[in-house]
C-alpha cells in the first residue's frame, strides 16, 4: 500500500483554507483526497507538485474548514491510480494563537543578533512565558531557519508582547 | 543590508500561530 511519506502543516485552523504539502512515492497525479469525519471540511484543490525529491513527488492540497467544524483529529487518505494511501492524521485545533504588529527593535550589522517584538493573543492563555518562536531570515544566500525561546511580557491574560532574539545571518 | 524575516509562535499544545513577515534593515 502507498504511504504518504511527508506532509505539512498538520493543522487545519477553523474558518480558513489551508494548503497542505504532501509527499507520495509516485509520479502519478493525485486523483482525490478524502478526509473523515468530513462534516465542515472540504478538499477544494489538488495541484500536482513540480517538486520531485528522488522517488517522492510533493503536491499541494487545499482544504477548506468551516467556522463550525468540530475540532479534533481527522484522517486524510489520498486516492492514487494505484489505489488508496494509508491514512494519516491531521488536526483541527479548537483555537490558534494570533500574532500581529511585528517590529524590529534593533538590527545592527556588526551584532550577532537582532531583536524583534510582536503582539500575541492566545484565547486559552497557554502560550506560557517563553514560547517557541520559529523564524526564517534570508538575506542574499540561503535563508536560516530555526527556533528560539521568546520572552513574553503579559498585557493581560491571553494577551502579551513577545520579544525574540534572532541570529544575524 | 536588507533581509527578510518571518516569524510564528507555537503554544504549549504545539499549535502554530499565523506567520508574520517584515524586512530587516541592518544599520
Amino acid at each position: 500500500q502507498l504511504r504518504i511519506e511527508g506532509f505539512f502543516p498538520r493543522q487545519l485552523p477553523l474558518g480558513q483554507a489551508t494548503v497542505i504539502n504532501v509527499a507520495v512515492p509516485s509520479r502519478d497525479a493525485i486523483q482525490g483526497a478524502e478526509i473523515s469525519p468530513s462534516p465542515g471540511v472540504k478538499v477544494s484543490g489538488i495541484k500536482l507538485g513540480q517538486n520531485i525529491q528522488g522517488a517522492l513527488t510533493w503536491s499541494e492540497l487545499t482544504i477548506d474548514v468551516a467556522n463550525d467544524a468540530a475540532p479534533g483529529d481527522r484522517t486524510l487518505v489520498l486516492l492514487m491510480p494505484m489505489g488508496r494511501t494509508a491514512p494519516v492524521t491531521i488536526m483541527i485545533p479548537s483555537h490558534v494563537p494570533r500574532i500581529s504588529e511585528l517590529r524590529i527593535l534593533s538590527a545592527q550589522s556588526n551584532q550577532p543578533t537582532l531583536e524583534a517584538q510582536f503582539a500575541a493573543v492566545d484565547r486559552s492563555a497557554d502560550l506560557g512565558d517563553s514560547p517557541y518562536v520559529w523564524f526564517m531570515i534570508g538575506c542574499d544566500g540561503e535563508p536560516i531557519v530555526g527556533v528560539i525561546n521568546g520572552k513574553v511580557s503579559a498585557r493581560d491574560k491571553g494577551n502579551g508582547v513577545v520579544h525574540a532574539i534572532v541570529p544575524n545571518p | 543590508g536588507k533581509c527578510d524575516l518571518q516569524v510564528r509562535v507555537s503554544d504549549s499544545g504545539g499549535i502554530d500561530s499565523n506567520t508574520l513577515k517584515t524586512i530587516v534593515d541592518f544599520k
